[in-house]
């Protein structure tokens, strides 16, 4: 079974491209077959992967507005076995109009995803690795709760979160949590929080401890026991188009993310 | 004549809402009136200046909507003198989609700014404080390019963009620029970028020097001479909702954003 994990926070700049590149990275190192989809019309996901999202690539806008098949899109990550992705380009950025009149408009998404997956379990794979079908597919969102991340949150079989651990992202976990809940009842009643991850913890603020301990007491069971430290390295990383495990593998930002792959691969096994 | 300037930029976590509130501080204890409006449906903003935003409150979902009067929903903000805020609550989440058939979509803020700087010149100011008007009108907006930034774009005669000094955030500096000109030349002639302000410069690392020489380099006129340190009295205050000027004058954070501020206001008198 595939597992499809959207990774959602309306606040912005608090780690879910980051998080959702070396996630991804890191699950293909650890033997998985793993493919990105962006949705975020900034593209970040796609750029820190290296892909081409020039104009008149194929990419998720086709899918999402025009119908395309996410096989036509999914591009194979260079330099990373067992990764792929389904890029944004700027095209995305007029998707959230085009979205709000268009038919089934929150399910779009959804629809090519099971038609995706009902694909790769017959004939080959999109990245040619013959017919294994993906094990992870990890869809990057918008900072926003329009209609790009609720199809998202729609497509999606699990949400997972990261959470900055600042002041501010408290505020949204709130928002982001009542948000999940109407598209649980509305539209995908299977949806379901598998992990809240604690993202840039500077172990130096007092801050940062405050915001760990409030959100590992309001979540005990959801809040994955690894934390992402903040690390230059971290941010280094895309500007080389490298993940972080690359750039620097020994770094405790690498070190973090494999880690936090391992735990959420554990999961499965034990849910 | 009142300066209203919009504080944008769709990359999130960039010190959008930081940079509002304080610089919106910042020309207060200047001398300045200043009032600070709240696209931001997380009402981050609302929040660090401590003004009443729970559900029912009047706020710039009513305004932008409903078209109530802008006067109506101005709170003043205790304990700063000539500081007032328009909030945004959660209503304002639904408005986004809810914009997309409205008439005059794009220029509602614009109507109720015009409305509210005519009304300020005749009687007494919305803040009781007689008839002046406010010198400064300071708008936050949402990490998108969706119909809440447009607003603020179509009603401000000025932006200014901060820009974290990190990779992600040149590559959105182009699309931002880009939205810009086409609401300059469809919907808003008079618009210009005043001002880009780099945030969370953290000088022991390369990365921010790299940024922060491109970006100079890119804009050599738009660029404020003064750039924002990473420090974590800024992050620490809004968890005591305070602006840093209030929470740690003496840090560098309180001391470059009262520095920005009067850079800002130097602009106006010799352009
Ligand atoms: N653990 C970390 N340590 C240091 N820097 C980090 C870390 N995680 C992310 N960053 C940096 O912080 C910035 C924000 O991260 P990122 O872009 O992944 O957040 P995001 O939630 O995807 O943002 P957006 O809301 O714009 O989509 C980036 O410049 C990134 O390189
Ligand atoms: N100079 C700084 N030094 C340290 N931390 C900062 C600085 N500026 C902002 N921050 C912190 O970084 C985070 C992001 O800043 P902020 O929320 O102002 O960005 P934003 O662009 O308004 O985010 P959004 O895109 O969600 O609206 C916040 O937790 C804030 O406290
Ligand atoms: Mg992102
Ligand atoms: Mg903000």
């Amino acid at each position: 079974r595939t597992r499809v994990i959207v990774v959602a926070n309306q606040k912005g700049g608090v780690g879910k491209t980051t998080t959702a590149v070396n996630l991804a990275a890191a699950l293909a190192t650890q033997g998985m077959r793993v493919l990105l989809v962006d949705l975020d019309p900034q593209g970040n996901a796609s750029t820190a992967l290296g892909v081409d999202r020039r104009v008149g690539v194929k990419n998720m806008y086709d899918v999402l507005v025009d119908g395309m098949p996410l096989t036509d899109v999914v591009q194979p990550v260079a330099g990373i076995e067992r990764l792929c992705c389904a890029p944004a380009t700027l095209d995305l950025a007029g998707a959230e109009i085009e979205l709000v009149t268009l038919i089934a408009r929150e399910s779009r998404l959804r629809r090519a995803l099971s038609a995706f997956n009902a694909d790769s379990a017959d004939g080959p794979a999109p990245s040619g690795e013959g017919g294994r079908r993906f094990d992870y597919l990890i869809i990057d969102c918008p900072p926003s709760l329009g209609l790009l991340t609720v199809n998202g949150l729609v497509g999606a079989d699990e949400v997972l979160i990261p959470v900055q651990c600042e002041y501010y992202a408290l505020e949204g976990l709130r928002q982001l949590l009542t948000s999940i809940e109407s598209v649980r009842s509305y539209l995908n009643p299977g949806l379901r929080v598998s992990a809240i991850l604690l993202t840039m913890y500077d172990a130096r603020t007092r801050l940062a401890a405050q915001v760990a301990a409030e959100v590992r007491a309001h979540f005990p069971e959801t809040v994955l026991r690894t934390t992402i430290p903040r690390s230059v390295r971290i941010s280094e990383a895309p500007s080389y188009g490298q993940t972080v495990i690359a750039y620097d593998p020994g770094s405790s930002g690498a070190l973090c993310y494999l880690e936090a792959a391992r735990e959420l691969a554990h999961q499965d096994t034990t849910s």
